[in-house]
């Protein structure tokens, strides 16, 4: 029997809503200590990898390891029907072919149940080995987000360059080129809200391009998290990671473009 | 030219 419960609902929402447009159908992979999940874009150029951890949920109880297909598009109707402050429950049978959503609003007024049918996805995953990266710049997620899109309407590559002193997003079309660049905060401004602030830890400088349209697919999930922390290496794929407070993260993996 | 590398030539199954 596999049991979990999340005061906020919403937040299992927009993680789906963070995932569903990258890949279709996943596994959550869930044991005693928490959820995962894995997923890969048709064309193989990005990775979605899910990680919620027991302590986030209020009730978690994994008695065998279960594993739930889940087709994103069929889960996503659901748990559209749940109210914004409803609080879920999912449950699932150790071999059943269901797994049951359960919504029940504030006051218990409303309790909404929904089965899902499972899928049988028969998907491998990636092994992604621990890495030292040559930059990690943490940022406002909504300011990461506004570079996305801003920067797509005048072209499709990014080329994200990064110094000691301030990371900088450059695009070029055919209406011409820009940049944007974000400056490292001074660190002794103990004022101001922490997630306020662009951080940026170097081992040396980088520089790699990448595709908007898969950042901006990332960028999904700004609604999880204000933080955002990009991890750059020389050819080495980018490692965008949003941290929901003591629930986990959502983190995407990112093929560079390289020049030949 | 910039080609786009896909994750299989960085990481591989598991």
């Amino acid at each position: 029997m596999f049991e979990c419960a999340l005061i906020q609902g919403e937040l299992f929402r927009k993680l789906i809503a963070s995932v569903q447009d990258l890949v279709q159908d996943g596994n959550f992979m869930c044991d005693a200590n928490g959820i995962s999940l894995q997923g890969m874009d048709s064309s193989h150029v990005a990775l979605v990898a899910l990680a919620l951890k027991k302590e986030g949920f209020v009730e978690y109880r994994c008695d065998r390891d279960v594993t739930l297909g889940i087709n994103f598009a069929n889960l996503a109707k659901m748990l559209k029907c749940m109210g914004a402050k409803d609080r879920l429950s999912i449950r699932a049978q150790d071999e059943g072919d269901s797994a049951s959503f359960v919504f029940e609003s504030e006051d218990s007024s409303r309790v909404s149940n929904f089965e899902l049918k499972l899928m049988q996805i028969d998907q491998e995953q990636l092994g992604v080995p621990e890495t030292q990266y040559k930059a990690v710049i943490r940022m406002p997620s909504s300011e990461f987000q506004r570079i996305c899109k801003d920067l797509s309407a005048i072209g499709d590559t990014v080329s994200i360059s990064v110094t000691k002193e301030a990371v900088k997003f450059s695009v070029g079309g055919d209406i011409g080129s820009g940049d944007m660049s974000l400056r490292q905060s001074e660190s002794g401004d103990v004022d101001g809200d922490d997630s306020e602030k662009v951080m940026i830890e170097l081992e040396e400088p980088v520089q790699q391009n990448f595709a908007l349209r898969y950042l901006n697919n990332f960028t999904k999930a700004t609604a999880l998290s204000k933080t955002v922390t990009l991890s750059l290496g020389t050819d080495m794929p980018l490692v965008t990671e949003y941290k929901m407070d003591n629930l986990g993260s959502i983190r995407y993996y990112l093929a560079p473009k390289i020049d030949e | 030219v910039d080609v786009q590398c896909d994750l299989f030539f960085f990481y591989n199954f598991r």
